[in-house]
Order: C-alpha cells, then structure tokens, then sequence
C-alpha cells in the first residue's frame, strides 16, 4: 500500500456539500461514493442527485434519517440510476419521489459491500485504493466543536450516528490518519473535511464500511 | 434580539460550548491534534446538534474477511 493516498489528487472527489437542517448525511455519503467510483471508471465527474436519494430511497426516513446500507440495497434492488444533481436539485427537505424512465441517463450501481474492517484498518486502506471513496457511519457527537486537526479522542465507536466519505489516508506523519469529507459545507473543519487517526477504530469508522461497484 | 428569551437560549447554549472546548482541548497539545472551539455549531444545544445532524445509523457488517467477503 501506498504511505499515503488521497483521491482528490485523482479529480475524482466533487466538492464538499452542505446538508444544512436536514439528516441527509446517510445521502450525501452514498451518492459521493457513487459519483466518484462513476469517474474512477473513465467517465467525467459528474454530481449526482442527493435529493434523488433522499426522497426515493423508501426504507429510509429522508431528513429524518437513514443508512447508507439501506440505501446502497434500494438502488441495487430497484436499479434505478441517479440523475445528475443539476436535473433533481437538493432542497434539504424530503419531498416527492420524483421517477425517470428507464431510457434517461444516469448511474446505476450493480453492487455493494458492507464489512466490519474494526481491527483492520490497513485492510481497510487497500479497501479504499482498490475500490474507491468509502461510505462509512461514525459517532460524531464530538464534532459539534471541531476545527481541525486529527481526531484521536472522545469518540466512541459503538454510537454510530453520521454517514460520510472516507476519501484517503496519510501514514507519514507521527498520527497515521483518514481523510474523510463531511456534508456539513466548507466552513465547517478543515474546508469541510475532518481527519481520524488510523488504527484504533476512531468514532467507529471501521465498522460499517460500504464500497460500491458500478 | 439582544434579552430575548432566544437570544438568551442560544448564550447559554454558546457558553456551554466553550466549557466543552476547554475540557475537548484539554486532552492533547500536540500540533496535530484536533482543536475544538467556536463554529456555526456552537449556539445548539448538543440535544438540538444531535436531532438536525445525526441522524444516520449504521446495519450491522460482517467482518472483513480477506479476499473471501469481496463482491
């Protein structure tokens, strides 16, 4: 493996987005693995409807939650393809299940797999380079008041309650650590990403880890 | 509005965030570690934070297993 992989020098990663008062975080975390395995495969990076997800995706709960899992499960299941967010654009709010028929573009995802990489976090690492971004759900209780910097404490990881994007990781520095994009806008964190220390399960980022193949 | 019971609410609130910094910070000095203080979060009670942006919750993976649990 490599030392260090990040997969926004590969220009496949869309910029971080803003969920505002809405518990679309499960959301966000699928459709970014989806837009950027889509650009992994040779295709131009494309953002893909969130809203899509959130008001369609119907074992979920919209704005007032979800999982990833559940998600990744609807649209292998239903094979419906996501739309490009410019054509079904985010409002924060659930809404109407809004249908495309099969002849109009979009990204289907084929499969998924969800694993418990806890204790296993280099693993984990290949994981990422192998398959791309990784969808994962974390206790992010203490975020609240984060700023920047390695997360290395008060986190558990048995109160999973925010999905995000693990797009990378660094094992250079003296703090081995993941590089992960929140959904919560640019001003929060570093320009909206947070990273975690390798190697101790950090807010439980290790335990439910979902990959998708397009 | 300054004394409103609103703006009273959220100082509180504010206040007690600074308390929580204190003690978050107070774990590590070292220049990579997180740092915690003042952000658009700040005047949400952890209760308020926790109903608008936690709201996701993880099914139970299997472990990985090597090459065996892939596709």
């Amino acid at each position: 493996l490599p030392a260090k992989f990040d997969w926004r020098d590969h220009a496949i990663v869309a910029p971080v987005q803003n969920q505002q008062a809405c518990g679309s975080c499960w959301a966000f975390s699928v459709v970014g693995a989806v837009q950027s395995v889509h650009a992994i495969g040779g295709s131009q990076l494309v953002e893909l409807s969130v809203q899509q997800v959130l008001d369609c995706s119907f074992q979920n709960k919209g704005c007032n939650g979800g999982t990833p899992v559940a998600a990744l499960k609807w649209l292998t299941q239903t094979r419906v393809k996501l739309v490009p967010q410019s054509e079904y654009p985010y409002k924060a709010q659930t809404r109407m299940c809004h249908f495309f028929s099969g002849s109009h573009g979009g990204v289907g995802v084929k499969n998924f797999t969800a694993l418990d990489f806890s204790g296993q976090e280099e693993a984990m690492m290949g994981h990422l380079v192998k398959h791309g971004p990784l969808s994962v759900v974390v206790d992010a209780l203490s975020w609240q008041d984060y700023l920047g910097g390695i997360i290395q404490y008060h986190c558990s990881s048995k109160r999973s309650n925010h999905a995000v994007l693990v797009v990378g990781y660094d094992t250079t520095g003296d703090i081995p650590y993941w590089i992960v994009q929140n959904s919560w806008g640019t001003t929060w964190g570093d320009k909206g990403y947070v990273y975690m220390k390798v190697g101790s399960n950090i807010c439980g980022i290790a335990d439910s880890v979902a990959a998708v193949f397009l | 509005e300054v004394n409103s019971p609103q703006f009273d609410r959220r100082l509180f609130f504010f206040q007690e965030s600074a308390t929580r910094h204190a003690y978050l910070n107070s774990f590590s000095a070292a220049s990579q570690s997180a740092k915690y203080g003042i952000n658009q979060f700040s005047d949400l009670s952890q209760r308020e934070f926790q109903d608008l942006y936690l709201r996701a919750s993880a099914d139970r993976a299997p472990a990985f297993s090597g090459q065996k649990a892939e596709g």
